[in-house]
């Protein structure tokens, strides 16, 4: 869950999100 | 006055700072729904993970921003959202909310586990952001200039940084200048709010650490 996820991946993540775009 | 590129800068920096916010059902759900401590806890986690969430949304629609080194993209987020996020809940107290509801937002933060000695200056920022009364366009440039700080750790290329900051730093001063000409200290004050919002965010640090031990 997105709870256990430090902030740095959760940032990634969302960054990823747009490259996949 | 703003130029036409200034303008254009601005509305579409409002438009995606109002777009990307926290879906409205977890807000509302801080309101209505009683809890205990450990599902205050759950719940505040889960809200931080959505600010950080919107406010990835928000960076990336920052004109230049995506043009910027990854790594230092990522750089600029990891040492802005702690503040960018007081920033944005800020605004819930800032607002005109229905009778109530921020007695009983401040009172799920109290009886969060969090210590006093970070609860209070964190109520003591939302407070002085208060006194500003903030417009629309000075809290999304004030967000777009926290996120666009030089100096964070780990960014290499600073004046890169830099370049996409001073022009935001410019419309706002412009903006100030519009809307609160009989203020000539406005714009001082706002940026004053940033210096601010750097010692919350070492206090919001050192918060977590005490959080997660009790």
């Amino acid at each position: 869950p997105a709870n256990n996820l430090g902030l740095e991946d959760i940032i990634r993540k969302a960054l990823m999100g747009n490259l996949e775009d | 006055e703003l130029t036409r590129e200034q303008h254009t800068l601005l509305n579409f920096l409002v438009d995606s700072y109002n777009k990307h916010r926290i879906p409205q059902d977890m807000a509302k759900k801080l309101l209505q729904e009683q809890f205990n401590a450990e599902e205050n806890f759950l719940l505040l986690t889960e809200m931080a993970t959505s600010h950080v969430q919107v406010l990835v949304e928000f960076t990336k629609n920052i004109p230049g921003f995506l043009g910027l080194d990854h790594e230092d993209q990522i750089a600029l987020l990891k040492g802005s959202a702690v503040e960018a996020m007081f920033l944005r809940s800020a605004q819930v107290f800032t607002r005109k909310m229905p009778s109530g509801h921020s007695e009983l937002l401040e009172d799920r933060i109290r009886k969060s586990g969090i210590s006093d000695e970070f609860i209070t200056p964190m109520f003591n920022f939302y407070n002085s952001i208060g006194q500003l009364h903030m417009l629309q366009e000075e809290q999304a440039l004030l967000t777009a200039i926290t996120i666009l700080t030089p100096e964070r750790p780990y960014v290499k290329d600073q004046q890169a940084v830099e370049r996409l900051q001073d022009p935001m730093l410019d419309v706002l001063r412009r903006i100030c200048a519009l809307h609160h000409p009989h203020q000539p200290q406005h714009f001082a004050r706002l940026l004053g709010r940033l210096t601010e919002l750097r010692t919350l965010n070492h206090h919001h640090a050192e918060m977590l650490t005490s959080w997660r031990t009790s």
